[in-house]
């Protein structure tokens, strides 16, 4: 995937984070001390979805597939910039009895993007 | 999220100034981590454990598991990746305790991963100080609210050999499901042939007792896709 930088138009991660302190969050959340909300952001031109470093997902591959044979539907356009690569967010946080709870949310971190 | 044209939404937020962006995407996180974690708001903290507490609790959950007194654990499978589990320790809070008897009672939240919640295992850890050279017998007795009125009964008891100071671990079994349906769990620690003073050390610093849980959301309404 490619990180955003610079005025690039082009699909691009952007990374954003959350700081908890800054929310206010940190008294009832322990760690981490922030989220890392990164998102998928950019253009996708028709000759870039599916190029290799671009966009290596699964689903590319086989939309490509589809089109290199003509498949109805796949002619026009439609290329978005998406997450092709997640990771989930693990929290450990008090709830409202001082209980303490380790959960792991799944598919929280963009880590990657691509055209679809 | 529909797009309009060939236009597709991750194509940037348009038209507005970057203060108002940033504080669209903070609203945006705070609601994320809500949703997921099945809150309607952020939790607000009445009685916040000390930090000491919180760092003896964390190394039991995952470091070594010391000495386990009971055999009698939940059925646990194999859980696929996409299920979200959770683990949640809870602190004792003591209520009337003796020399020769001592009352833990647990507050277990049972709203906060709504109806359906699955407990795969639950253990309490507590620490007994004692003098060498010497081994007694211990009940644990788990008692359970009534549903129709406050009243606790007793559903389960365990006798249990302690030789030694130090946490012990205990593993609860099928009561605990109860438990973290009603959002309460009273247990009573009774050390036989004991003199003034109980071995259960109730030190809210770096001893205080604690049940963890591992717990996930049931499989109702769970759809498989093929």
């Amino acid at each position: 995937g490619i990180e955003c930088q610079g005025g690039s138009q082009m699909c691009c991660r952007q990374e954003f984070f959350v700081d908890f302190r800054e929310i206010g969050w940190h008294d009832w959340i322990i760690q981490p001390e922030g989220y890392a909300m990164n998102f998928c952001t950019g253009q996708c031109p028709l000759h870039v979805a599916g190029m290799p470093g671009i966009a290596a997902s699964f689903h590319t591959a086989v939309l490509n597939l589809l089109k290199a044979n003509g498949a109805p539907g796949t002619a026009g356009g439609g290329s978005c910039c998406v997450p092709t690569a997640r990771r989930p967010l693990s929290l450990l946080y008090y709830d409202r009895d001082s209980n303490i709870v380790k959960t792991d949310i799944p598919d929280m971190v963009v880590e990657a993007c691509g055209c679809s | 999220t529909k797009w309009g044209g060939s236009q597709c939404p991750a194509c940037g937020v348009p038209g507005s100034d970057p203060e108002r962006q940033r504080e669209l995407l903070l609203n945006l996180a705070k609601q994320n981590i809500l949703d997921k974690l099945h809150l309607t708001q952020r939790p607000t903290l009445i009685q916040p454990v000390s930090r000491a507490t919180l760092r003896t609790a964390l190394r039991r959950l995952h470091g070594p598991r010391g000495r386990i007194l009971s055999d009698s654990i939940l059925g646990v499978s194999g859980i696929g990746a996409e299920e979200q589990e959770y683990e949640i320790i809870s602190f004792a809070e003591t209520g009337h305790s003796t020399a020769n008897r001592t009352v833990l009672d647990f507050r277990l939240s049972p709203d906060q991963t709504s109806a359906g919640l699955e407990v795969l295992q639950a253990r309490l850890g507590f620490f007994l100080q004692m003098p060498p050279n010497g081994t007694w017998s211990m009940y644990v007795k788990v008692l359970l609210p009534r549903p129709q009125d406050t009243n606790l009964d007793l559903t389960t008891q365990h006798q249990l050999e302690v030789d030694s100071s130090g946490w012990y671990q205990f593993l609860l079994g099928p009561e605990a499901q109860a438990a973290y349906s009603q959002g309460h769990l009273t247990l009573e620690l009774e050390p036989k042939g004991w003199g003034a003073q109980s071995p259960v050390v109730l030190d809210k610093d770096a001893q205080q007792p604690f049940i963890i849980a591992r717990v996930r959301i049931g499989k109702k309404h769970r759809i498989h896709r093929r």
